[in-house]
């Protein structure tokens, strides 16, 4: 069996000034999770290391860089699956943690659920250890930018139409 | 919205997606990535789908389920999750894109939407795009 890994940072339309530092981030990703996969170890460790690369990542819309909701705040979801064993775990409109996509990990790992969500998953990070950010950590000035823009009743439609892509 | 999937030299399958959802969405929205057979979904037996794209139409189709289930069928990654996509476009007007690998190791990036950036490695080679053809 040849290892493999692929990566994606989102669909829609990448502003033309952000479309090489996408494009370098999603390498930079599949590098991380490849080398993983090159070290032996497990389809899930890869997985994990390449979305933990990309949520660090603020070109994306994930941990730092996610979108803002209606109230400027971040909320993100997360979900893992292993095609071994068919388990999976995963978050929903989380916070204040920097990458969602480890919670979601032991979700899967640590308890008997699917899928834990908003104040539940919060405390849930809190007894596994996982430290917490201040949710403003997780915003960058594009990030609040978008979300001027698209409050304003003379919004571009297109633009704002862009930012429906999950 | 970011994703990975994965096969190991074991042959097992995985797959990953994280997101922030959807620009000055509802607070309490929860879209496709939190939902299994949604936003992934990974299968020894068939393969593996992380998509992006349009959450609430990737519910409505289930996409990375609908994606797998093509090529439980006997499709390749490429041509299950262009079918899979086409879908969802022609039935609820949905726009995204896909990563895919099966458990032979092959994998496809696909997308309906104006761009998607993507890297595959596998071999000791690194294939990357970011709009479509590439």
């Amino acid at each position: 069996m040849l290892p493999v890994l692929v990566v994606h940072g989102g669909a829609g339309q990448i502003p033309k000034e952000r479309v090489e530092m996408a494009s370098a981030g999603v390498r930079a990703a599949a590098r991380a999770g490849y080398a993983v996969l090159q070290g032996g170890r497990s389809s899930m460790d890869a997985v994990v290391e390449a979305v933990t690369n990309l949520e660090n990542n603020p070109s994306f819309n994930a941990g730092y860089g996610s979108v803002l909701n209606v109230k400027g705040e971040v909320e993100m979801d997360a979900i893992v699956m292993d095609g071994r064993t068919l388990a999976s775990g995963a978050v929903s409109a989380v916070r204040n943690i920097a990458n969602p996509i480890q919670l979601a990990r032991l979700v899967m790992e640590q308890t008997s659920h699917l899928c834990l969500t908003a104040g539940g998953a919060g405390q849930f990070a809190r007894a596994m250890g996982m430290p917490e950010v201040p949710g403003d950590s997780l915003i960058t000035e594009y990030a609040r930018m978008r979300w001027k823009k698209n409050l304003a009743p003379n919004a571009n439609p297109v633009e704002s139409q862009m930012g429906k892509m999950g | 919205t970011v994703g990975a999937v994965a096969v190991d030299e074991d042959g097992n399958i995985a797959c990953a997606t994280s997101t922030g959802g959807m620009l000055n969405k509802m607070e309490g929205r929860v879209g496709d990535t939190a939902c299994i057979g949604c936003g992934g979904y990974a299968d020894n037996r068939a393969g593996a789908v992380s998509p992006t794209g349009h959450g609430e139409a990737i519910m409505k189709v289930t996409l990375a389920r609908l994606i797998l289930f093509h090529m439980a069928q006997g499709m390749s990654p490429e041509e299950a999750s262009d079918l899979g996509l086409a879908t969802m476009k022609e039935r609820v007007e949905g726009l995204g894109g896909v990563v895919t690998v099966d458990p032979q190791g092959r994998w496809a990036a696909r997308f309906t939407s104006t761009q998607m950036a993507w890297a595959a490695a596998q071999g000791g080679t690194l294939h990357f795009g970011v709009f479509s053809g590439e």
